[in-house]
């Protein structure tokens, strides 16, 4: 596992920061962010799909009423693929349409998806060397959130009452100049906290521009309880050079 | 006497005025006096969390305004969080790796 990863830093494999609204589609947020990832990963192509289709076309039709990025995987299968955002674009309300999955073109499809094992050290080590994944935690410490690493305890943050889905886009140590003074019985001493990095979906004003930290190895708001990720497959023709995460 | 003596540096704002800023910045109005009076109050609660929230961090994180600040945590919860993880979740749970998926 390298010290730090930051899939921005790679250009096109993030897409831009989306603003959910009054729709409480996180979870087609985080999946479809996921897909874009992994597939300008694997393919060398940039594209953004199409989330207002996860929710028209959930098995549940209420999609803006909630739901889970395994639903949003089973649609795409479903479905072959997903159309892009620029033919089926999110329309900013609070309710769904009529799937229009069969009107456009597919511009990015999934093999599978996968719920990888709960370890840190694990989602760390699949993050570097695959791409960004989703996680769902609590999200009651982001109400008031400005930047910064958050570092919760379970009685602050219950690490069992997850919520909200988000990507995990990276990982790294403070820098010294957020470095706080931590006090131990024996001395003062310095100390680097480890974080996770994360996109949300809540706009660009929101956070660190969209994005902000959670301590990394301390299971902060319950990261681990559902790593997922979609499994898109290299082209076969296509054998170039293995894409990674830069530090 | 002196010129520094006369001026005792940018004085702190009122909470009202923070809250004028809070409107400003995230394009807010309330439709009567009643339901500004009623943010105000959650806005005013809402700091002084993040303000408890800051102390209690053990990272760096800093709390305060945010797009959010005039709703109560449950309205937060409602308009954000998705209310079927409690009872779906459980039908996934010791599935990892197995490639297998609970039948409900």
């Amino acid at each position: 596992v390298p010290r730090s990863c930051d899939w921005r830093k790679a250009a096109g494999v993030i897409s831009p920061i989306k603003d959910q609204k009054s729709c409480k589609c996180c979870w087609a947020i985080a999946a479809a962010g996921n897909i874009e990832s992994l597939w300008n990963i694997k393919h060398r192509q940039s594209v953004e799909v199409s989330f207002q289709e996860l929710l028209d076309c959930d098995r549940c039709g209420d999609g803006c009423s909630g739901g889970f990025v395994w639903d949003a995987y089973m649609t795409v299968l479903n479905y072959s693929g997903l159309a892009s955002e620029k033919d089926y674009p999110y329309q900013e309300n609070s309710r769904t349409h009529k799937c229009q999955a069969k009107k456009y073109q597919k511009v990015a499809w999934i093999e599978d998806f996968i719920m990888l094992p709960r370890g840190e050290l694990g989602m760390a080590q699949y993050l570097a060397t695959e791409g960004p994944i989703t996680v769902t935690i609590n999200m009651k410490l982001l109400q008031n959130y400005q930047r910064g690493v958050i570092e919760a305890t379970p009685i602050t943050c219950d690490p069992q009452q997850v919520d909200h889905s988000v990507l995990l886009v990276g990982f790294g140590k403070s820098k010294s100049k957020e470095e706080k003074w931590a006090v131990s019985s024996q001395s003062h001493t310095r100390r680097s906290i480890p974080y996770w990095i994360l996109k949300n979906s809540w706009g660009v004003n929101w956070g660190e521009e969209g994005y902000f930290r959670l301590h990394r190895g301390s299971n902060a708001c319950g990261i681990t309880k559902y790593p997922y990720t979609a499994q898109v497959t290299k082209p076969v023709k296509k054998q170039q050079q293995r894409v990674t995460c830069p530090p | 006497g002196s010129l520094r003596g006369q001026d005792p540096g940018p004085r702190p704002l009122k909470l009202k005025e923070v809250f004028t800023l809070f409107q400003i910045q995230y394009n807010r109005s309330y439709s009567n006096p009643a339901e500004y009076a009623h943010r105000l109050d959650i806005f005013a609660r809402n700091l002084a969390q993040a303000q408890r929230l800051q102390e209690e961090d053990l990272g760096t994180a800093e709390f305060g305004v945010t797009p959010f600040s005039d709703l109560t945590e449950e309205e937060f919860g409602q308009l954000y969080g998705h209310p079927r993880a409690a009872g779906r979740a459980l039908n996934v749970d010791g599935k990892v790796g197995s490639g297998e998926w609970a039948q409900s």
